[in-house]
This record gives structure tokens, C-alpha cells and sequence, in this order.
């Protein structure tokens, strides 16, 4: 068991280094075994430094910035033991418009490996989709779903103008 | 393996039967507040198996269950069933066992249902099953218990304020 | 001291009803005092019922609606208990446009009995500012200001493209 | 009362002196991810005198300290002041009384002084203080010692989240 989590953390922690220097172009970001020396109790420190600064407390740095840095270290499990499909329910309500074009690139790259399911409120979010669902809640507290397949790039930017949330 | 469509009826604010078919690439879900966008998430946590009504919202399992509203009567049960497209074979675990051999079905049909009264049922194409039945069918496919590959509403910042031995558990459960 | 605080929730509780209903057009909410008879240790209930929905417990409501939920508590309590300023940091984060025009209508609502700070990346935010302070990082990692007031109409949307997020 | 302005010299990420005027109306900050906006709501928590490291992010209070860059050298000290227009004589508590009356300023300016040993300053209108000078001074004004009026960026979700025991102490504060 030990072995596997070895296996499995060196597998992440080099992922998460290629990742972190995606979302956060000239920054540097490595995973860190620490507080015990079994494999079994040991837990996993995340040390980031964004571009151009020096590195600090994860407390410190800005919401976006750990959104950021927390996305990179689950993509690097998801690139480390890919799975089938993946589903991010708003994780770009913290990030600006640069950065949340870095994670939708991360996100795009993916696609051809596995499906993946996008929960957003943001309009460039949504230009990324393949297919695009509309969610209402109706009168009776029910909701109702509309299905857009987005393939038509001329259908697609006339319908992200009515869906945006 | 590729997810086909995820059906929902009676589940939290999914009171009448619908479905979702889900293509290869990237889908999108958007709406207003409380729309019923995590619900969705929700229903595809809960179908794969969760164990936690927290992961789900609930105080209670039972909580999914269609609470009705002024003008709706609530739900006797929550039932919401994914449809896998199996055409690779890579669902062949023991968790078909019981119902034949997994290589054989193209398309496996994973349900689950709950009662107001907390009794629940698992179905594998059809027939009852357990829930370890379940866990063993996806165990195989990189889909752990904990399903660290859904990334719930607030999950981000619980990830980052977790103490460093409970953020070993996401990648104890993918590996 | 139970007098002081009794009457203090006495009056956050009633603004609280008020407010919500400002925020959730034809909802209903409420606080309640629980868990001890001694008004030194009770603890405060939130209670939201959205409109069109059940009362329901709070952890079912959807991200937007317990943002919307507890802005309204903290609001209440601004009203109940004014202050000269009130610092708000990325509060509208999770809120849709909807959601995000009517807790721009409580904060001003302030205006003019107390001085208000709005930290945000949403566009629609930057509209009520009086005077809007853009905030970049230089390459040496030092913060830079550069303000604008905004009292001057034409200047103002020129300047709220330029410095969205 | 309302506030003038905010200066800031060697606090987190603002290594130059940096002032901020504030407006009687709404002030509203805007900049990409990590420019430094919650760095301006930290200073003003601090300077207003914050006992808790963790209120402005840090492990310690010295973490508040400009910590260098790459290109950079470290700040020795970090420096807060705000000003105070008090021509409405609002601000009179005991805490000016050390500084003379009150009333008799029209403009009162607290600021805060922390070297990297951790050893902490306080000023009123220019006269060394105690913390508990500062807080008296503000205690009048509504403005309570854990600052309720001052939403930080993970606030919402902390007073969510909280425990029913704990929500009353934001009443408490503004009682
Ligand atoms: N068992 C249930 N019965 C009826 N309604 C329910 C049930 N469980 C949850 N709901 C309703 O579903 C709504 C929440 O939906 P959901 O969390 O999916 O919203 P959302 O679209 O994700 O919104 P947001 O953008 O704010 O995150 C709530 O209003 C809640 O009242
Ligand atoms: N003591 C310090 N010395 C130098 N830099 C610091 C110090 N403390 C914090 N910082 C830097 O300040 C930055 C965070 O700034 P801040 O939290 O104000 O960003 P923000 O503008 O609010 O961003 P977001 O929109 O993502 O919330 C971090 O990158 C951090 O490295
Ligand atoms: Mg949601
Ligand atoms: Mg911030």
C-alpha cells in the first residue's frame, strides 16, 4: 500500500509542477511529503509561488491565486490516474478573465481523453462547450432543462447571449 | 467507457423524469442561482455511489427525495440512473458479475433509488444489486468512493484549508 | 448585557426579514434564537425560504442563495447597528446578474449615511462606484493604484472597460 | 465620522508608500487576481487594530511585513495610517483623551507600526499609544475590535458554516 501511494504521489507531484507553470506561466509549484516519515500518515504540503514573487504562505496569497493553485494540484491527480470523465461544479467563480483563459486551456486539453462536465456562470466558460444545457427553475420550485448542441458556431454565440446565467 | 445520459426523477428540485444526454467532449451547464445546476452534480455523485449525504447536502440520505413546494406535492421516492456505453469492454468487473458477464453488456445501466423513509435500492442493468456491487463496478475505472474527479461547488477551498494528512485522501483515492 | 444583546437581535432580526425579502423578492426569512434558554450562550438559527420553494435547510440551497442569505444577515446587522464605513471583499462572487442587481440596490441604499469599500471583478459592480481605485502588481511585486472618479458620466464607461478585471 | 484616506508603507505587497483617498460615496476597487485589493482591506482591518494574524492571512503579525521579491529588497517595517474626519466631533472617546480632547480635532490619524522582530507601534494624531487607546477610541464608533463591518474575502462562507453559538458573536461585536 505504501508502494502505491508512493507511486501515485510522484506521479502527482510531477504533474502538479507542469501544471502549476500552465495556469501560472513563469511561477513555480511542488508538492511536499511531510509530518511524518510513513508513507501512510504523511501529509501533502503545497508550496506555490506565483510569477515574479517570492515564495509564501499559502495563507497569503490571493483567492484567486489559491483557486488557481488548488485547481493545478487536482488536475495533476486527474493528468497522474485519469478517470473517465470529470465534473468542476464553479471553479472559476474566484478567477479574472487571464487566468480563467489558462484553466479553460487546461480544461480544453482533456477533451479527446475524457468527457467533462462544466458547472459556470461565466460567458467565456461556456465557449468552450461542446454541448450546453440551460437550467430554469420553474414556477412549482421544478427545474426544466433546455439542451443546445453547440457544433453551429453560428447558433452557439447567439444562444451564449440568451443562456448567460 | 463513456458516460451516455443521466436520468433524474423525484430527485431534490428534479421533481418530474429528465434527461440529460451527455456527449464526448465538453459539456456545459449554466443558469441562474438556484436553478438546479449542482443538483445535477449532485444526482451523478449519488447514482455513482456516495455514501456521504453531506457530499450531497443532505443532513439526512433522504433528503433527495423531491420536497414538493406550495404548488407541488413532494415526491415518494428520488430515482436517478446513468447510462454507460461500454463498447470497450472496460467495465468488465466483478461488480457485473452478478448479472453476467460485464464483457457482454455494450451498455451498463447504473440506478439508485431512495424511499421518504430512507430505504434505498441499487440496480446493475436492471436487475437488484448491492451497493458494494456498485463500488466494484467503478472501482475498476479510476472512479473512487469519494469520486475525487467531481469537483463539488465549495470543494476548492475545503482542499485548500484540509490539514495535510486529510489532503492525502484525494490522491489515495485515485491511486 | 442579555438586555443589550436581546435588544440587538430584536432589531437584526427584524431588519433581517426586511432584507431578505429586498434580495429574495417574495421570500421569507428569519433568525431564531436556539439551543439555550440563556441569552448569554443561544445560538442563531438562519432560516431561508426562497421564493416559490419550501422552507428548507440551509445547506440544500443552492452556492448563489446562501451568498444572497447571509449578505442579507450581514446587511441587517448594518442596519440595525450602523457604522460609519463597510469594507466589502468579492461578496457578489457567486451571485448571477439578477441576484447581483438587487444586492447592488441594498448596498446603495447606504450611500450616503455610511462610507462603503466594494472589492470586485464584476463589471456590473463597478457601475455604482463613485470613485474607482484600479489595483495592478508590478513586475517587482509591488502593488501600483491608479483612481479615477467617476462622477463624470462619459469618462466613467470609458474607464470601466479599461479596468474590468 | 468618515474616513479620509489609507496610507500604506511596506505592508504586504504595497513596499511604496501609497495613499489612498477615500470618497464620502462608494468606493469601489477593482485589478486581475493577486494585484493586491484584499492586501488595502487587510491594511485597513490592521491599522483599525486587529488582533488576529489570521484576520490579514498571516501565521504571525509580521507577515504583514513586505516581504521582498526576486527584484526586491525586504521592508524593515510595515506602516498603516488612516485619517479621520471627525468634524462632527464623533470621534471622543477615552481613547483621544491621552492625545488631549478629543472634540478638539477635526482630523484624527491612527496608524500602526510593525518591524520584522514583531515589535508593534501605535499612534494617535502622532502620540505613541497602547492598543487598548485605539480601541477605546473606535469602540464608540460602532467600529467593534473584530471589525464586523469588514467583510473579507472567505467571510461569507465562515459566518455559513459557523456554529449557531458562534453566528451571535457577529450580533455581539455590533451590539
Ligand atoms: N429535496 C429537495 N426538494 C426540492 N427542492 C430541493 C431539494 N433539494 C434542494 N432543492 C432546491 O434546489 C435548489 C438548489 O439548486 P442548486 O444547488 O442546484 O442550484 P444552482 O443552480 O447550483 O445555483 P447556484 O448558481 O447558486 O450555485 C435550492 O433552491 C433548493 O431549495
Ligand atoms: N508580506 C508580503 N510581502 C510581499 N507580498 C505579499 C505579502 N503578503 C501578501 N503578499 C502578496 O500579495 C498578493 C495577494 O494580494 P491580494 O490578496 O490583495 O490579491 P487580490 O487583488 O485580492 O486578488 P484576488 O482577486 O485573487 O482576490 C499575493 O500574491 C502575495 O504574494
Ligand atoms: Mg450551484
Ligand atoms: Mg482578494
Amino acid at each position: 500500500i505504501r508502494a502505491v501511494f508512493k507511486a501515485a504521489f510522484d506521479d502527482v507531484a510531477r504533474e502538479f509542477e507542469l501544471t502549476f507553470e500552465t495556469v501560472f506561466p513563469g511561477g513555480h509549484g511542488r508538492l511536499v511529503l511531510t509530518g511524518s516519515d510513513d508513507l501512510l500518515t504523511a501529509g501533502i504540503e503545497v508550496e506555490a509561488r506565483p510569477p515574479g514573487k517570492k515564495v509564501t504562505r499559502l495563507s497569503l496569497l490571493s483567492g484567486g491565486e489559491r483557486s488557481l493553485t488548488v485547481l493545478a494540484f487536482v488536475f495533476a491527480i486527474f493528468r497522474a490516474r485519469p478517470s473517465p470523465f470529470y465534473v468542476l461544479d464553479e471553479v472559476d467563480a474566484a478567477l479574472d478573465d487571464v487566468n480563467l483563459q489558462r484553466l479553460l486551456k487546461v480544461i480544453r486539453s482533456f477533451r479527446g481523453h475524457a468527457q467533462i462536465i462544466l458547472v459556470t456562470h461565466q460567458k467565456r466558460s461556456m465557449e468552450i462547450a461542446d454541448v450546453l444545457y440551460g437550467i430554469t427553475m420553474g414556477p412549482d420550485a421544478v427545474t426544466k432543462v433546455v439542451a443546445e448542441r453547440l457544433r453551429d458556431q453560428a447558433a452557439k454565440s447567439q444562444q451564449l447571449e440568451e443562456r448567460a446565467s | 467507457m463513456f458516460l451516455r445520459s443521466l436520468s433524474m426523477r423525484g430527485f431534490k428540485s428534479f421533481a418530474d423524469r429528465t434527461v440529460l444526454e451527455v456527449e464526448p467532449g465538453i459539456t456545459v451547464i449554466v443558469g441562474p442561482n438556484g436553478s438546479g445546476k449542482s443538483n445535477v452534480v449532485d444526482a451523478l455523485s449519488w447514482v455513482l455511489g456516495t455514501n456521504s449525504a453531506k457530499k450531497v447536502r443532505g443532513g439526512a440520505m433522504s433528503d433527495v427525495v423531491f420536497a414538493g413546494s406550495p404548488t407541488r406535492n413532494r415526491s415518494n421516492r428520488a430515482h436517478v440512473e446513468i447510462v454507460i456505453d461500454n463498447t470497450d469492454g472496460y467495465l468488465s468487473g466483478a461488480g457485473l458479475a452478478t448479472a453476467d458477464s460485464a464483457g457482454a453488456f455494450s451498455e451498463v445501466r447504473v440506478a439508485r433509488t431512495i424511499q421518504t423513509d430512507g430505504e434505498a435500492t441499487y440496480q446493475i442493468n436492471g436487475e437488484d444489486v448491492r451497493a458494494l456491487d456498485v463500488q466494484e463496478l467503478l472501482s475498476d475505472t479510476g472512479l473512487g468512493r469519494e469520486l475525487h474527479t467531481i469537483v463539488g461547488q465549495g470543494q476548492l477551498d475545503e482542499i485548500l484549508n484540509a490539514k495535510p494528512e486529510e489532503r492525502r485522501r484525494y490522491i489515495e483515492e485515485a491511486a
